[in-house]
């Protein structure tokens, strides 16, 4: 069974995962053209 | 604790100065013009004058950039971006005063000022994050910290000659830094964590552009430390949403690894397995499908493949891992070394199952004990074989210590200890070399001198499984199975536990068609 | 047989419940790695675009930091002097291409708003924009069809290629409809 250790890996998993990291955390503040994503239609090109 | 007097409030003044110098058209290229007249207001506030005094207020530009992130994550009026942005205006400029810093630390010819300034801010981030982690718990945000490293490692990453010269320092010192913050240690940073280790220039630093590979034992021992957090759950098959998010992006990462370094994953596969929960079989299988770029495969499928005469199997895998070293304790490994010299005293034998079994909550056997004795005595027999002049086969692996060692733990040991031991030995088969050759005479070995249908059903158990999972699928285990059913000598299919039921009956024909 | 996990009735077993358990299904048959979104037959390296672990899609090429000569850095400089994005002053290659380069984006559907707007139409099923050609009426035309000859968009070439053909109304998109908040950019 899980010791207690895992399961508070797994709640502080759990809350983490409410808040993922975005691409643009890595990336430079782009002050012109920023990233605004948004859902597109299916049949429009994403890649 | 025990901050002087005023301190708080200089930092507070300095980095909201450094902010707007930092954002000012007048900061100059890379910010130089505006470093060079903020230095001289450190110096004038004092902060330079003691090592205590420059990691306290390092320590305190880090809380004071973190509560402002807090601060802005908790407006729920404005949009994520704008939060965003928020947050890097101000983190950003601090990561840019380290790099700063930490390049014009000591004159240019002194690497050592400007490493030890760099471990010690990245000390004090990682101090104030898991400090914050313990605080917040479930509270607890990744946006500063991660900004802060990647950045800070980004800026670090530039190509200037000054930074050129401390490059594998700096690497180290990252490295160091996200084992000490690892999933197990900082579970509410895990996804931040495997974003950072597997950031394009992060990953071209350490596996692609760092000379000799000398990247390549820290990049692993990073991934051993995301396997290990793993494990507990994806051997209990616990896998809720958070959980499984987080093994679909390893399974990710890892297939990046297989594409572009899986020379890298073949050096490391046996630390890497001995980490792995024995059912992650698709994540072990990826690791153990990796072969050398340069490497031709011969077609597994190609009718009368003749192993034996390929030329790869008299070369051994690179194994960067002292497997010798893990089989413990000395008094076990100098018993061992005995049995394999001299086929003596037989009671080592007998002594061998009470030796692998472990007192460990949850396992019943020590695994990385079992791994590393299956791996240690099977290069001791291609050793032994190769000095006699001979290549090994079914003939030439038979009636030796090796072999009584394998033969034994196969009948002595109960169904898990068995799994656990055969499993060790498929680990080993992989891309054409000797190691995987001489695995695979000795399963099939094992599976022709059985003396109970279990040990054939068991060795069959360990191959199948990781065959019907999705692919990929390593070399060396499918030339193994298709040699276990093809071959008449293990009459295979006469064997009552491939007919015991018609949904078994219906898996095996099925994965026999696709193997022929 | 072995009648514990260890053996085939144990693996039946696991595998059995992994089609009713999803929990399972990971370790079980596996996920089909074909689909998590990176192209294992490229020729390239893939980690010099590898955007993120949670993400199946590669970085856009606009997303790829570069150590840039400081001489390049000219926003700061600049921003206050920058002529607000206002699309409907741009012409109609700049508006494919911010269409094309920013999938999952607000300025895809923008540009997508904006192609409209000057009678391009978005063929759902063919995944191409058309217009009529100018001056050309349609051969055909009744209440659900028209035949006739019309300009594609081929972005593979990038150009306007004229074709005949019949064009089912009911097959193009309606009017993009941008979200109800635009994130802020001072220069929008």
């Amino acid at each position: 069974p899980l010791v207690k250790e895992h399961l508070y890996q797994l709640t502080m998993g759990e809350a983490a995962f409410h808040h993922l990291p975005h691409p643009s955390d890595s990336e430079r503040l782009r002050h012109y053209l920023p990233r605004n994503p948004c859902p597109t239609p299916p049949y429009y090109p994403q890649l | 604790i025990d901050d002087p007097p005023g301190l708080h409030e200089k930092t507070e003044y300095l980095l909201r100065e450094w902010v707007n110098m930092y954002h000012s058209p007048a900061a100059g290229r890379d910010s130089t013009k505006a470093f060079s007249a903020f230095v001289q207001q450190m110096h004038q506030q004092g902060i330079l004058k003691t090592d205590d005094l420059i990691t306290r207020f390092f320590r305190l530009c880090t809380e004071m950039c973190v509560d402002l992130c807090y601060r802005a994550l908790s407006e729920q009026t404005h949009s994520p971006t704008l939060i965003r942005a928020k947050c890097f205006h101000t983190l950003d400029a601090f990561v840019r005063l380290i790099a700063l810093l930490v390049k014009h630390s000591g004159d240019n010819a002194n690497t050592v000022t400007k490493i030890n300034l760099l471990n010690k801010v990245l000390g004090i981030v990682a101090g104030v994050l898991l400090q914050d982690h313990e605080v917040r718990q479930t509270e607890f945000q990744q946006l500063p910290y991660h900004r802060i490293f990647i950045m800070l490692f980004i800026e670090l990453n530039a190509p200037e000659h000054i930074l050129e010269n401390i490059n594998f320092q700096v690497l180290t010192a990252f490295c160091n830094t996200f084992h000490i913050l690892r999933p197990a240690k900082a579970p509410g940073f895990a996804y931040a964590w495997l974003e950072l280790i597997s950031h394009r220039v992060f990953i071209g630093r350490m596996l692609a552009l760092t000379p000799q590979q000398k990247g390549w034992g820290m990049y692993a021992q990073l991934l051993i430390d995301l396997f290990k957090f793993l494990s507990p759950f994806l051997r209990n098959a616990e896998l809720n949403k958070p959980t499984h998010f987080l093994y679909k992006g390893t399974l990710r990462v890892l297939l990046v690894l297989l594409h572009d370094f899986p020379e890298f994953l073949c050096d490391y596969h046996y630390a890497f397995c001995d980490v792995i929960s024995p059912n992650c079989i698709q994540m072990r299988n990826l690791i153990l499908s990796a072969f050398p770029r340069n490497m031709r495969l011969p077609d597994p499928f190609t009718p009368n493949l003749k192993v034996d005469m390929l030329s790869d199997i008299q070369h051994p895998p690179r194994i960067l891992s002292n497997f010798a070293n893990m089989i413990q304790p000395p008094s076990f490994k100098k018993d061992l070394d005995s049995y394999l010299k001299t086929r003596s005293p037989v009671t080592f034998l007998s002594d061998l199952r009470s030796s692998l079994q472990s007192n460990e909550p949850g396992s019943r056997y020590n695994i990385p004990l079992m791994n590393a004795l299956v791996l240690y005595a099977g290069t001791q027999a291609i050793q032994h074989i190769h000095t006699k002049g001979l290549t090994p086969s079914m003939s030439t692996i038979a009636h030796s210590s090796h072999m009584d060692i394998f033969q034994n733990l196969a009948v002595d040991l109960d169904t898990e200890g068995r799994y656990l031991f055969l499993t060790a030995i498929a680990n080993q088969l992989r891309y054409p070399n000797s190691h995987t050759h001489y695995f695979s005479c000795t399963l099939l070995y094992l599976f022709a001198e059985a003396n109970t249908e279990a040990i054939q059903e068991q060795i069959t158990r360990v191959l199948l499984e990781r065959l019907i999972v999705n692919r990929p699928h390593p070399w060396g285990l499918l030339i193994t199975f298709i040699e276990l059913i093809k071959n008449p000598q293990f009459k295979f299919w006469n064997h009552e536990f491939v007919h015991c039921a018609p949904e078994i009956e219906k898996l095996f024909e099925s994965v026999a068609r696709s193997c022929m | 047989m072995v009648p514990d996990q260890f053996g085939i009735v144990g693996l039946l077993t696991f595998i059995k419940s992994a089609e009713t358990d999803p929990s399972l299904v990971a370790l079980a048959p596996g996920m089909d790695l074909t689909t998590l979104g990176l192209n294992l037959n490229s020729p390239d390296n893939l980690y010099s675009t590898f955007q993120s672990p949670w993400v199946d899609l590669p970085c856009r090429p606009q997303d790829i930091d570069f150590h840039v000569p400081a001489e390049y850095l000219t926003n700061i400089y600049v921003r206050d002097k920058l002529a607000p994005i206002k699309l409907n002053r741009y012409g109609e290659d700049l508006l494919f291409f911010l269409f094309y380069m920013n999938g999952g984006d607000v300025l895809q559907l923008a540009a997508a708003a904006e192609l409209y707007n000057r009678d391009w139409r978005y063929h759902k099923e063919e995944r191409v924009w058309i217009t009529r050609a100018p001056g050309v009426e349609p051969v055909v035309k009744t209440n659900a069809y028209e035949r006739g000859t019309y300009y594609f968009f081929d972005a593979q070439n990038w150009r306007k290629v004229a074709k005949e053909f019949h064009l089912e109304y009911d097959k193009l998109e309606e009017r993009p409809s941008l979200p109800p908040t635009l994130h802020h950019n001072p220069n929008q």
